[in-house]
Order: structure tokens, then C-alpha cells, then sequence
């Protein structure tokens, strides 16, 4: 159904059909643990979505590639600019 | 401070995005600060060209990552004018850049801030109240199984790898938290949007924050 639902081509049993559902069968367990940290109505809740065959290296790779550089700490002072 | 803000009600942020399989986060954000605050200053709200900064920002790397200080650097040194997203669409692959001429119409930066506001996030909200959205850093590993609801754990903030939108907050209710857009479409999260809980700095979210000036 996860094929289904999010188009996914990769033929049962093939060498990428067997990748990706390691990855989907890892993310299960992240869901697992991440939703046992908070049982309280409004804390996030994960589970199956469209990266969920992605290992994380590939979600890291595709989506997670901005970088940060230093800034000053916020000292309260007025900063126009 | 209000004890809710959302600058999407007052119609001046832009819908939310799809970066699709590029990593350009970073475009993303700096040029939703920028639609965002040309719209409180009583523009009418437009898309800018995203894919402008992804060509055009020498000092970053297109889909292959950026930050939204080396843009926005690069926006105020520059004086370069973004122009609307109708006349230079997004492609989610990187370009050779388009030029205009200085008489063409699109938005400049004048100038912007970029502040760590970590165990200041009282003072990240006045900043969001009195500047606008606000471009910030984040860590997004555990975003990746996000379905919706409020980040509270394990979104550590050792790495910043993502580039987002604050557009709000809400401290009514019992888990204070932070409104931010995102650029994985509206499917994802709450239709695009994630929530953090404020303070503590969840997911990095006060570690790289800046505010934009037109």
C-alpha cells in the first residue's frame, strides 16, 4: 500500500524493492521509539510519510543541506539593521 | 508580546513551498523572509524567484546546500533585485544565473540581522512580532518521520541542517511552541507547517536566526 499510495515503481523482490523496505522497516522502529518519548495529546506523532523508504543518509543527502554560520548572541540592544 | 502571533493572518506569507529532491532549503527561507516583509511594508504579496538566489548566490552551492547569512550577505552586497517568481520559476536543479537590468522591478535587501537567540527565545519572539518571519537554522534529522504535532525531544541541536521559516507562535496552550514553514510541500507535517515547543532551544531552532530589511 506504501508503493501504491506514493507511486513507487520498484518491482516486489527486486534489488531496490529489497532496500527500500530495510529503510521502510528501519523507519518503523524510529517511529517507535521517537512516539514513545511524549504520550501528552499536542506532542508530535511520527510515522509513515512519503520519506519513509529513504534511508537516513539519502533523506540527509537530499533535503538537510543547509549550513550555519556563527552569529552573536542576542544582546538585547536595539539593531536596526 | 501577544500570547499568540501568526503572521499568516494577516495574509502576508507566502503558501508553503516543495523543494523537491534539491537541497535548497536556504533559498527557501530567505526568499520567504523577504516576500513576507515587502508584504507588511504594504506590498502586495508576491512569490519571488527562488530559483534566482539558487543561480545567482556565487558564494553558496545551489541544490547542493547553502546558507540563508551567505545569501542574504550576498542580497545586501549585491543590491541584486529579486524578481517574481513568474519571470524565473523554479526548477529544483541548479542554473547558469539570470541577469536583469538595475531598472527592472523586483525586491532588494537593504540590510538584516542574524542573532543566536538561544535561552533568549522571549526575545526571538519580539523580534518575530516586530520584524516578521524569520529565517532560521535547524536541525531536522528526526523531521524525516515528523507527521505533526509539537517537536518537544530528540531533535538534538548539535547540527544545523535545515533552513525554515518562523512565522508565529502560540504560548496558550499547555506546550508553548513556534510556527514554522517548511519547503517539503503541504503534504508533509501539519499541510507543510512544523510546530516546536519554545524553549530550550528544540532542534537548534534559536542557534541562527535572522530578520530581513527591505
Amino acid at each position: 500500500s506504501f508503493r501504491e499510495h506514493f507511486h513507487r515503481m520498484y518491482e516486489v523482490n527486486g534489488e531496490e524493492f529489497n532496500r527500500r523496505h530495510l529503510n521502510f522497516q528501519n523507519a518503523t522502529k524510529r517511529h517507535a521509539y521517537l512516539n514513545s518519548l511524549s504520550t501528552a495529546p499536542q506532542s508530535a506523532k511520527y510515522g509513515i510519510n512519503r520519506f519513509s523508504d529513504l534511508s537516513q543518509k539519502e533523506f540527509r543527502g537530499l533535503y538537510l543541506r543547509a549550513s550555519a554560520d556563527r552569529a552573536p548572541l542576542f544582546s538585547g540592544l536595539k539593531t536596526e539593521g | 508580546l501577544p500570547a499568540k502571533f501568526d503572521w499568516r493572518d494577516k495574509a502576508v506569507v507566502a503558501p508553503v513551498q516543495n523543494q523537491q529532491a534539491c537541497g535548497s532549503c536556504w533559498a527557501f527561507s530567505v526568499v520567504g523572509a523577504m516576500q513576507s516583509v515587502h508584504a507588511i511594508g504594504g506590498s502586495p504579496l508576491a512569490q519571488l524567484s527562488v530559483q534566482q538566489v539558487l543561480d545567482c548566490s556565487f558564494q553558496n552551492h545551489g541544490c547542493n546546500g547553502g546558507s540563508p547569512f551567505r545569501a542574504l550577505t550576498w542580497l545586501k552586497q549585491t543590491r541584486v533585485k529579486l524578481v517574481p517568481q513568474s519571470e524565473y520559476s523554479y526548477k529544483a536543479e541548479t542554473g547558469i544565473c539570470h541577469f536583469f537590468s538595475q531598472s527592472h522591478a523586483g525586491v532588494a535587501v537593504k540590510n538584516f540581522t542574524a542573532h543566536d537567540f538561544s535561552g533568549q527565545e522571549e526575545a526571538m519572539m519580539g523580534q518575530l512580532v516586530e520584524h516578521g518571519p524569520l529565517a532560521a537554522i535547524v536541525d531536522a534529522v528526526s523531521w524525516q518521520d515528523y507527521l505533526g504535532g509539537i517537536i518537544q525531544h530528540h531533535c538534538s541541536s548539535q547540527w544545523s541542517n535545515h533552513a525554515v521559516l518562523v512565522v508565529g507562535y502560540n504560548t496558550t496552550g499547555d506546550i508553548p511552541y513556534w510556527i514554522v514553514q517548511n519547503s517539503w510541500g503541504t503534504t508533509w507535517g501539519n499541510e507543510g507547517y512544523v510546530y516546536i515547543k519554545i524553549g530550550g532551544n528544540v532542534c537548534g531552532i534559536a542557534d541562527s536566526v535572522a530578520a530581513v530589511f527591505l
